[in-house]
């Protein structure tokens, strides 16, 4: 029995917090809320090298939020009772922060705990250790322990929950005796000379690092001042705000380059007239001319052999009428204008060259100039990507290129329901494509799945995604793809990803998950799919990232630009 | 009339639900598990009973009750606590089933 690390931390010492501007507690003072919670933090920032400071921004490391029941995460809350609050293990993005129920009674003043309710402090207080890397504990009256166990007036952290929080962070007295260790987080004070430094500024006036040294716990310091968080009086504390830098001039860019005219192209080619039709005097008919029989003539249908074969002597008057009616006469031909015997000859139709396959996409045809609706395909981020009998697709609003084994294909993009036609007609993007493992292409489009073999779509759909086991409220799929590293479906939405089985047609039932699963690629992708290199590639804006199957994150933090690679800019 | 009333195997089997979806929620069980109420069907169901009393044990020794496997009133108790809503046991976070 023992404390328990998750196995995430954070990399530096120095985190922020803040309380979510949009989330509030729908029943306490906002105020002393936050002086709780900064109690909480203070508890973990007495036992380690951790410094919490409070900004105010939702871009901090811990994000405090008050929410009810679904609120789009994997841990649905459940009214008043049972489940009080969950946080995130640290990460970016959602990572470390904590979510509490707005259904509960909340206490913010420690009272003996047979009343009702439940105190922020406590709860808030385990919070902020999964926020910082800890799971539930098994030790009876550590702070880790999963179940409530109320406050005591005189609360000091156990000593289970010490040892764990200074296994991952080191303890204070290690900080006192060897100095800072290099986990603290630089405070950044930008020359303000050069423009590079234009961007560092804009994170410096985004995150002033201020050392607080909190001595709110006892409160009764003789010179303690009363807990004023951010901001704070600058004529007070001089020496901690760098002056605002001010703006460096704009750059003035270089004119645009002047495009040369047009070429002038050589007169069209004059072609002969059009020949002018046989005249049709002469052709025979097809049927004898329709003879009234009168009563007393025997009428040749009736009975069977009323058709002479040719062969057959007949003295008959009728005219001769082949057996085949279906055969034409021969016409005249035209003179074909593009055989290749003739010097305008042009194929219509590409000619297969014998080069090797490249593995890289060539050049998009830049003479293109694309319609105006069309997207360019230098510089635009992707609805969708995916490889269909190995060729690459790459959708964009309602048009989408296509790049085989030679390259681009001529006259891309073209509309996409021009390859699928029973899509929608008014169709202006798709969401998601995938090709299934028995080669059939899924395309969502909003809340429905269109499943076609090859250009027909399959009966019984398109399908709502509830069918497949997604969540009603799911407006739309961000990405799909069979990951090559298991084999499995995934489908991912937002800050969610899940997993799909393809022999029963729903999602798992334990997802949806967290996307921090998927290290640096952050939420609301664009599109991820399995190239031909058995790499798995995530699209998000302008840029891609490559990913590490094996080590479940991004090759490179920074993402590389897609039109070079994927469009051949 | 017996239909309308719930038997007492039916209340049982109810209450097994809401205790199998507490295991499942917080990390004791792998959700996904066969139905319940088809348990008869041979070694599936007994290896799947055992993988419920397991679970169960595995919550009271957590919990610091009583280990019984069985679903006893201090286990009723625990579950009915207040809590954190993540899971106790962690697999979950894993994907395709490799450890951490």
């Amino acid at each position: 029995k023992r404390f328990a690390v998750q196995g995430e931390k954070w990399k530096y010492t120095n985190l922020t917090w803040s309380l979510s501007s949009s989330r509030r507690p729908s029943q306490l003072d906002p105020h002393v809320t936050r002086s709780v919670l900064a109690r909480a933090l203070d508890v973990w920032q007495q036992a380690s090298r951790l410094t919490f400071t409070e900004v105010n921004s939702d871009d901090a490391d811990i994000v405090v939020s008050f929410a009810k029941r679904y609120h789009d995460d994997a841990y649905p809350f459940d009214g008043r009772g049972s489940i009080l609050a969950h946080a995130f293990f640290p990460g970016s993005g959602r990572g470390g922060d904590a979510h509490f129920d707005d259904d509960e009674l909340w206490l913010l003043q420690p009272k003996n705990d047979d009343e009702d309710g439940t105190s922020l402090f406590a709860v808030a207080a385990h919070e902020f250790g999964h926020s910082l890397g800890l799971s539930h504990s098994s030790v009876k009256g550590a702070l880790m322990f999963p179940w409530y166990q109320g406050i005591q007036p005189n609360f000091v952290l156990p000593e289970d929950d010490r040892n764990g929080i200074q296994q991952m962070y080191g303890s204070k007295e290690t900080e006192r005796k060897w100095g800072k260790i290099p986990y603290y987080r630089p405070i950044e004070t930008p020359p303000p000379t050069t423009t590079t430094t234009t961007t560092t500024t804009t994170t410096t006036t985004r995150r002033p690092y201020i050392h607080h040294h909190h001595n709110t716990h006892q409160g009764h310091h003789p010179n303690h001042r009363p807990y004023t968080p951010y901001p704070r009086n600058p004529n007070l504390y001089p020496k901690y705000y760098p002056e605002k830098p001010s703006s460096p001039e704009r750059p003035t860019y270089p004119e645009r380059p002047t495009y040369p005219d047009r070429p002038s192209y050589p007169d069209r080619p004059s072609y002969p007239d059009r020949p002018n039709y046989p005249d049709r005097t002469n052709v025979p008919t097809y049927y004898p001319e329709r003879r009234h029989y009168n009563a007393t003539e025997e009428h040749p249908r009736r009975n069977h052999n009323h058709y002479p074969r040719p062969t057959e002597t007949t003295t008959q008057t009728t005219t001769y009428r082949p057996r085949y009616p279906h055969i034409r006469p021969e016409y005249p031909t035209y003179p074909r204008a593009n055989s290749p015997s003739d010097p305008r000859y042009k194929p219509h139709y590409p000619v297969k060259t014998t080069a090797k396959p490249r593995l890289t996409p060539t050049r998009a045809p830049q003479h293109t100039t694309p319609a105006p609706d069309k997207p360019d395909a230098c510089n635009t981020n992707y609805d969708a990507v995916a490889l269909i009998r190995n060729e690459l697709f790459i959708f964009k609003n309602k048009y989408h290129w296509r790049i085989g084994a030679s390259g681009h294909y001529p006259n891309y993009p073209i509309e996409i329901n021009r390859m699928w036609t029973e899509l929608p007609r008014n169709l202006t993007h798709v969401d998601a494509v995938y090709e299934r493992p028995d080669r059939k292409i899924a395309i969502f489009v909003g809340k429905e799945l269109y499943l076609f073999d090859s250009q027909y779509l399959v009966t019984g759909y398109p399908k709502r995604l509830r069918e497949l086991g997604l969540p009603e409220s799911l407006e739309k799929l961000d990405a799909a793809m069979v990951w090559g590293h298991n084999g499995k479906t995934y489908f991912y939405s937002g800050s969610v990803y899940w997993k799909f089985d393809e022999d029963v047609g729903r999602v798992e039932l334990d997802y949806p998950r967290d996307m921090a699963m998927w290290k640096g690629v952050g939420y609301n992708i664009d599109s991820v799919f399995q190239w031909k290199d058995g790499k798995t590639y995530f699209f998000k804006g302008r840029g891609y990232w490559k990913f590490n199957d094996l080590r479940m994150r991004v090759e490179q933090e920074r993402q590389l630009p897609s039109a070079p690679f994927w469009m051949g800019c | 009339a017996s239909s309308a009333a719930p038997t007492r195997s039916d209340r049982s089997t109810h209450h097994s639900k809401s205790v199998r979806s507490y295991l499942q929620n917080f990390g004791y069980l792998k959700k996904g598990q066969p139905e319940m109420a088809n348990l008869l069907m041979g070694d599936v169901a007994q290896s799947y009973e055992d993988d419920f009393r397991i679970a169960i044990k595995t919550l009271q020794e957590f919990g610091g009750i009583p280990v019984t496997g069985e679903i006893d009133e201090a286990t009723k108790e625990l579950i009915k606590k207040k809590r954190c809503g993540r899971p106790d046991r962690e697999e979950g976070d894993i994907e395709d089933g490799r450890r951490k």
